[in-house]
């Protein structure tokens, strides 16, 4: 089962790296960004994992809808991993605007692993097809829940949004769907 | 199967990704450290991925053996991936001294899906233990080897170096394995 494999990987191999750290990157980042007003007045500190259950997923959110654009990145995370010295890990933050135009500054970004599902489906050599990945990225979503409830470290630290694929005629899906879940923990 | 999983995830990725730049990267790293005399002289210009059978992985090769030296890490390289701007990868450059202190320069590393593998051993929620570990990791060997053998893109530009832990005891096993599959190729 690729998605159990996957949400471990994506657990063990980056968020339990990655969240314990998140707190410190943001108040970094305000200090070194106090030119900008409001920042973070409205929005999340926790990171936003965007999981598609078409496993559909862009390398900019912007391309994706008009109401988020890409503010800047968190400093980087420099790590020594199995040989690779000061690996980076960091993550985007984007401005997502609501249909008043008032901005949440929030860091989101896909599920990387379903980048990993989706291609796969589409090589046959790989075992899979279409009609399992679906299933795929719901076991993937259901296992990494898990994970996470289990886990102290990362405990009020991230928030898992599934896109439900069925609204995406709409151009304001995604940041409707974000600010949802941002508005959801207030 | 975890194993599969994870070897088509390395892959899709990261080696596609990587692999067909690794060339430019070595060029423009001699270029930039042209004071070092001999870079380069003697080595392999392929990504060396150690992946060794006991799935116990070191963050820094010289911790490994004392042949081993990390010399400088190759320029980075920064692709846009799945809402992160500029995701960096990178690889650490290492000189690997023989018995006569004659030193080749490498891009070697783990392969680091198997500290996911490890890490998944050890907790009892993640569903398999030791026993099957090893088994794992050479369903991983194989399965990557064959990814890679049909991947027209990374031909000739890697090398899979299945680590045996029956010579763990001498001090010098790490650097003698890579030398050994560095002159192969010549
Ligand atoms: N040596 C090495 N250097 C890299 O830069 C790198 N990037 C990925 N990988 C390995 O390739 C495979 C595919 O990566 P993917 O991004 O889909 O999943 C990744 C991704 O979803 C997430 N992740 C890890 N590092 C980052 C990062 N810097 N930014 C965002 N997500 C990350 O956590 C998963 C597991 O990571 P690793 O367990 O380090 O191993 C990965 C994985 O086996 C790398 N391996």
């Amino acid at each position: 089962n690729v998605a159990h494999g996957l949400a471990w990987s994506f657990y063990l191999g980056y968020l339990q790296l990655v969240l314990p750290n998140l707190e410190d990157s943001i108040i970094s980042f305000c200090a070194s960004h106090r030119s900008t007003t409001h920042l973070w007045g409205r929005g999340s500190r926790k990171l936003l994992i965007l999981v598609p259950l078409n496993a559909n997923i862009s390398h900019k959110l912007e391309d994706e809808d008009s109401n988020i654009h890409f503010y800047d990145n968190l400093p980087n995370n420099e790590i020594d991993r199995a040989g690779v010295r000061g690996r980076v890990y960091k993550h985007s933050v984007y401005r997502v605007m609501d249909e008043d135009g008032k901005a949440s500054d929030c860091v989101v970004e896909y599920a990387t692993p379903l980048l990993t599902l989706y291609n796969m489906s589409q090589l046959s050599s790989a075992g899979f097809g279409e009609p399992e990945r679906r299933q795929q990225v719901l076991l993937f979503f259901r296992t990494l829940q898990e994970i996470l409830d289990n886990s102290l470290e990362c405990r009020n630290r991230y928030k898992l949004i599934l896109l439900n694929d069925e609204h995406e005629e709409d151009p304001h899906f995604l940041s409707k769907a974000i600010l949802r879940h941002v508005q959801q923990q207030e």
